[in-house]
């Protein structure tokens, strides 16, 4: 029943150069956490596969800082918001 | 854009100049992430323009309001990404929203800088008349891609850009094969270091200079504050605002017949001799009064009706000029003159309503003309387009200065670009435009300016890296217009600008092209970088994606090899390292000239460098010690390579601080 918010996870240089599979990574490492495929997917709102990896996600502040414990993530920070110059 | 290109020496017209050597810069794709694309705009006319480039790997996505056929060999991306906007702000409506859930631009900014940076060329464009000439983009023929990530919340009445779709538009753009972003873009301090994912734009544009992309990005609307600019990762090019050497003076004709020049984009008829009043008790009243813009609407209708009414304010956001007209305007006056500092933010005012701003020397001049007779009158011409002398180039006031509050041993700003006044394309249900083109002022503005000119540099030299293109464009910048007169900065006072307002100057594209030499960065020296800021090895290595080791003791900020050297707290002697990197002919000598900064004292050695066929790469060392025996401000200077063909000069700023980590305000 906890607010979701969408998070970036940060993980780094992609480990793989196709990016389907790194965005399968991406969604394994959400259903490891969510527990359900169909909640991972309810909740990726980015997969970031080319230049870098990563995902945004909506989720709750525990489950951020789940993701956050992990050795293979950078950072996992709350969205923000930029505005024109 | 009518005078950037010429102001700046890239004329069309010249035979030979870097715009012809590049063919426009034809080759070039240009990555614009922002509000989206206004593409009936004829500045996104494929006339005369060829193939699109080999490497392209993009698209056009279809939405509202927009379809992939809106495409051509000009606008050859357009995508768009709403998914984290929307997760955040659930009671955006979609459907009811005046945005268009698609590239197409609702706000025309987007539109915009993508005319800057690489619009195609269109003459006989004006707004109304005023800043008439040859609209086009510092590389015509350069393609665009613009990924739309920016979205108008009508609540609000704001754009914004979540970070989540940002950085998915950089991996898109970064994946489609786009040679330049130009984000103009920006955070509210304080600020995020730049391997915090908070800030997302430095994130994204690690990855995409690692790939050769350089990413150029606005400083900021927050001067003339110091310690204000944005976008501060040393990987980014980050871009200043001047005026351009043009104006729109507007007489103001008193009852005395003395003439004074105001600023307007007043395109309306000539108000003729009209009662002139400044709200002030006369002393027998019990009204309201106030001669404050902002303060205005407590006046009686009778004091404003039928006049022209003087106001002054100290605030210098636009919305003041804006607001004083409607009071005026809704009381039954018929115009406006606002007494101000000068903010470079002109703007036209609603139904060509005569509103005109002065400075306080002049306001005053005109309000001792009202108290001083007993009917004052005032006639207000159009606004005319005064270009070149007398009219000086000025570091915007509201352009972002340095020093660098993350970094303060990285010079930010890198560079300045005209970013004021810019008249360029736009959505046509924009307010102000006229027939699809608005003028528009910001550090926006400047951000496409310099994406175009790395856009003919890029095409003249493929296999340059972002910090070899970020070198050339630094070192060979004007410190004066391109006229040989300095450039002041506008704020409280104006004064001299100096590297905080302007990093290496003003950009000077043909000479950007043609170097000489180059402070070049590659990978190990970012991570380097990032050692020496005291980031932790794991969260460098997963950055870069390889395991790194700092050095032990961790390496020194003031060896990162930038076309500058900033020193914020000199107290003993240092000594600094820098690779300079033979991009000229392969025989080349050159010699050392150093203007130091007041009470410092600068020891170069070698004092020559020799390069040859064997020799690209060499280092020199400089010494640095201070005479002063307090804590100062900044004081500038400059070290230039010369080899009587190219001067290579990188602005020097120190700073003594005898007392470290200390903040007084004595």
């Amino acid at each position: 029943g906890a607010q979701t918010k969408v998070h970036i996870v940060y993980l780094g240089e992609k480990q793989h150069d196709d990016p389907e599979v790194v965005t399968e990574s991406h969604h394994r490492m959400l259903w490891s956490l969510l527990g359900s495929k169909e909640d991972a997917h309810n909740s990726m709102v980015h997969s970031y596969r080319h230049g870098f990896s990563g995902f945004a996600a909506k989720l709750t502040k525990s489950q951020a800082k789940k993701l956050a414990d992990l050795p293979e993530v950078v950072h996992v920070t709350p969205d923000s918001f930029y505005e024109l110059a | 854009t009518t005078r950037t290109w010429d102001y700046l020496g890239l004329s069309a017209t010249s035979p030979k100049n870097l715009l012809n050597d590049t063919n426009m810069g034809e080759e070039v794709i240009i990555g614009i992430v922002d509000t989206g694309v206004w593409p009936e705009s004829e500045v996104f006319n494929d006339n005369g323009i060829g193939p699109v480039p080999s490497h392209w790997k993009g698209g056009c996505e279809s939405g509202e309001m927009f379809n992939s056929s809106h495409c051509n060999k000009k606008l050859i991306g357009a995508k768009y990404f709403i998914s984290a906007f929307l997760a955040e702000n659930e009671s955006f409506n979609s459907t009811e929203s005046l945005d268009f859930i698609s590239p197409r631009d609702f706000d025309g900014h987007g539109t915009h800088v993508a005319t800057i940076a690489g619009g195609s060329v269109l003459s006989g464009i004006s707004y109304k008349g005023l800043a008439g000439g040859t609209v086009r983009g510092g590389a015509p023929r350069a393609r665009i891609a613009m990924y739309k990530a920016c979205w108008y919340l009508d609540d609000e009445d704001v754009n914004t850009c979540s970070s989540a779709d940002l950085l998915k538009a950089m991996d898109e753009a970064i994946h489609d094969g786009v040679d330049v972003l130009s984000l103009s873009i920006g955070y509210r301090v304080p600020f995020y270091p730049e391997t915090d994912v908070r800030d997302g734009m430095a994130t994204g544009a690690f990855h995409a200079v690692l790939k050769g992309i350089t990413v150029v990005c606005s400083g900021g609307n927050a001067g003339p504050a110091p310690q204000t600019v944005g976008n501060i990762a040393p990987w980014i090019l980050t871009v200043a605002a001047t005026t351009l050497d043009r104006s729109f003076p507007t007489p103001i004709i008193l009852g005395n017949n003395k003439v004074i020049l105001g600023q307007a984009m007043y395109a309306g008829p000539e108000l003729g001799f009209t009662s002139l009043v400044y709200p002030e008790n006369p002393g027998n009243s019990n009204e309201s009064f106030s001669g404050t813009c902002e303060l205005l609407f407590i006046n009686s209708n009778v004091t404003m009706a039928g006049k022209v009414v003087l106001c002054f304010t100290t605030l210098k956001r636009y919305s003041t000029v804006s607001s004083a007209a409607y009071y005026v305007k809704r009381a039954g006056g018929l115009g406006v003159i606002i007494a101000r500092h000068p903010g470079d933010t002109l703007l036209p005012c609603l139904d060509d309503f005569p509103c005109v701003a002065v400075d306080y020397e002049l306001g005053t001049n005109i309000l001792l003309y009202i108290r001083s007779n007993g009917s004052p009158v005032v006639k207000i011409e159009p606004s005319k387009t005064l270009v070149g002398y007398p009219v000086g180039t000025k570091v915007a006031d509201f352009s972002s200065r340095g020093p660098n509050s993350i970094a303060p041993a990285i010079l930010k700003p890198d560079i300045a670009a005209p970013g004021v006044s810019i008249l360029a394309a736009t959505a046509t249900n924009r307010t102000f435009n006229d027939r699809g083109f608005i003028m528009l002022s910001g550090t926006s503005m400047a951000a496409p300016v310099i994406s175009g000119v790395v856009a003919l540099v890029k095409a003249l030299h493929r296999d340059w890296s972002p910090a070899a293109i970020r070198s050339a464009i630094v070192t060979t910048a004007w410190r004066t217009d391109p006229f040989g007169e300095q450039i002041f900065a506008n704020g409280s006072p104006r004064k001299l600008a100096d590297p905080f307002d302007y990093g290496g100057g003003l950009v000077n594209p043909e000479k950007a092209a043609n170097p000489g030499l180059v402070y070049d960065l590659g990978l190990e020296d970012y991570i380097v970088y990032m050692c020496s800021e005291g980031y932790t090895e794991s969260s460098i290595s997963q950055l870069v994606g390889k395991g790194t080791v700092c050095s032990n003791p961790r390496p020194s900020v003031l060896d990162f090899n930038l076309p500058s050297i900033t020193i914020p707290n000199l107290k003993e002697e240092v000594t600094l390292t820098r690779i300079l990197t033979n991009v000229g002919p392969l025989d080349s000598v050159y010699k050392v000239a150093v203007e130091p900064p007041f009470g410092v004292q600068l020891t170069v050695a070698p004092e020559t460098l020799v390069f040859n066929s064997t020799t690209k790469r060499v280092s020199f060392k400089v010494r640095v010690s201070t005479t002063h025996k307090i804590n100062t401000g900044y004081y500038f200077g400059s070290l230039t390579w010369s080899d009587s063909v190219h001067n290579v000069t990188i602005p020097l700023s120190v700073r003594t601080q005898i007392l470290q980590d200390y903040y007084d305000e004595n």
